[in-house]
């Protein structure tokens, strides 16, 4: 929250929209600033009700630069927008940047994320350092409801609750790296770093940095879907393989390769697989492994065809762990298998366990 | 193309510092200010879940430079 807690005393709002950006017509923009009321309307008692003269508590404007209240904006993308918390005169009013491109999809700045967060401030929330939640300060693009669990508990602190609830699944909120419980969905290498996915979020590992880094894979791969669950580096093509239910993309670097997505099946396997729990390529054989339910098949790279006699039992062939894994990386000579909050370093070459740690301590906790 | 100089890295870090995180402007001594935007810098490390070093490296840069909200993160805004 802002300091002093700042929030509107009424429950009973008016809004006014007092001009338009040329990007969108102007329902487009009606229909995104309706929505993202409505997305805090829907977890609170507040109402919204619009004017079309005169003042009303949340006046919103588009400008540019130097727009009439000393807080200019600065030209194309930096900043995009901002708003004053709850009071009189500016308190609540919303101003856009019409420097920048408002979309109503992806391709550039959306309307409608941009304009739930602002409003966020306009009824009393303040900036939240929580990567997943709309309150964070820097911009994402995401569907669906746009609400995470800290804004919704932020607001109703001010406000409550919406006496009549509307059914809203809310984003979870960032994963805490120190979850005793923390499990990962893929792990990757990348060009000399590790890659972790977790939900719509994936933390970075540099060898020299000893705080992982946690972003929106949306943020760095807008066109990746946001759930990751299998993934694996192919270091002779430079190239990384992401795997989301019947589909994979490639990645050279942070650019995604023409051609992709492809489905797994062209990989060779059969249409009977829908996902892929697991993937990891071990340099020293040229082949890729892919883990899927308990058996796991093998990739030669250089053929571009699935080894004969697979697929093959996990259990069977990797003992001492679980019959499935959730994510594997091969690091130094050794495998990491990840079972749920569990971690397997394995020995490649003496076919062995070696250590079981916490999925966390990964993650330097 | 030309590198980006120092002076312009630490321009825009000063400029949002300012903006976001209230670095306090004009002459307090050479001391005074670059302990204060060790600070900043710092503050903003701890927001954005970095590595705290107090020092304007390539991961704290590539933060300032995300188009985002004008709305400090710290403080009112008035």
């Amino acid at each position: 929250h802002f300091p002093r807690h700042l929030k509107w005393e009424n429950n009973n709002l008016t809004f006014r929209i007092l001009n338009y950006t040329p990007d969108l017509k102007k329902t487009d923009v009606d229909r995104a600033i309706r929505s993202a009321l409505n997305a805090w309307a829907d977890v609170t008692p507040l109402t919204f009700k619009k004017l079309h003269e005169g003042i009303a508590d949340i006046m919103i404007s588009f400008g540019s630069r130097e727009h009439g209240d000393y807080n200019p904006f600065d030209g194309p993308d930096g900043l995009l927008a901002h708003a004053y918390p709850p009071g009189q005169g500016i308190g609540g009013d919303t101003h856009f940047d019409e420097d920048e491109h408002w979309t109503k999809d992806a391709s550039a700045y959306n309307l409608f994320m941009v304009a739930a967060h602002e409003l966020g401030h306009a009824l009393g929330m303040a900036h939240s350092s929580d990567a997943g939640a709309l309150m964070y300060p820097i911009y994402s693009f995401s569907t669906g409801y746009p609400l995470a669990e800290d804004d919704i508990e932020g607001i109703q602190a001010l406000y409550g609750p919406n006496p009549n609830p509307k059914k809203r699944k809310p984003r979870p909120d960032a994963p805490n790296k120190c979850d005793p419980k923390l499990s990962f969905d893929a792990v990757t290498e990348l060009r000399g770093e590790t890659i972790i996915f977790k939900d719509r979020f994936y933390w970075r590992l540099h060898p020299q940095m000893t705080e992982p880094e946690l972003t929106l894979i949306k943020f760095t791969w807008p066109s990746l879907p946001n759930k990751v669950d299998a993934a694996y580096e192919y270091p002779e093509k430079d190239l990384v393989y992401i795997f989301s239910g019947i589909r994979v993309w490639a990645l050279n670097g942070y650019t995604l390769v023409d051609g992709y997505p492809k489905y797994i099946h062209k990989l060779g396997l059969p249409k009977t697989i829908r996902e892929v729990d697991a993937a990891v390529h071990i340099k020293d054989t040229g082949k890729t492994l892919l883990f899927t339910d308990e058996e796991y098949w093998s990739y030669d790279e250089a053929t571009g065809t699935m080894d004969a006699g697979f697929p093959r039992s996990i259990e069977d062939d990797f003992p001492g762990m679980h019959d499935e894994f959730d994510a594997v990386t091969f690091q130094n000579g050794r495998l990491y298998f990840f079972h749920e909050d569990l971690q397997y370093e394995y020995s490649y070459n003496y076919r062995k366990v070696i250590r079981i740690m916490r999925t966390n301590s990964f993650l330097y906790c | 193309l030309p590198l980006t100089g120092k002076t312009d890295d630490h321009l825009l870090a000063e400029k949002y510092l300012r903006r976001f995180y209230g670095l306090p402007t004009g002459l307090r001594g050479r001391q005074a200010s670059s302990s204060d935007f060790q600070n900043k810098i710092q503050q903003m490390q701890r927001f954005f879940k970095l590595q705290i070093t107090g020092n304007l490296d390539d991961n704290t840069l590539e933060v300032m430079k995300q188009p985002r909200c004008g709305v400090p993160d710290v403080g009112e805004y008035n």
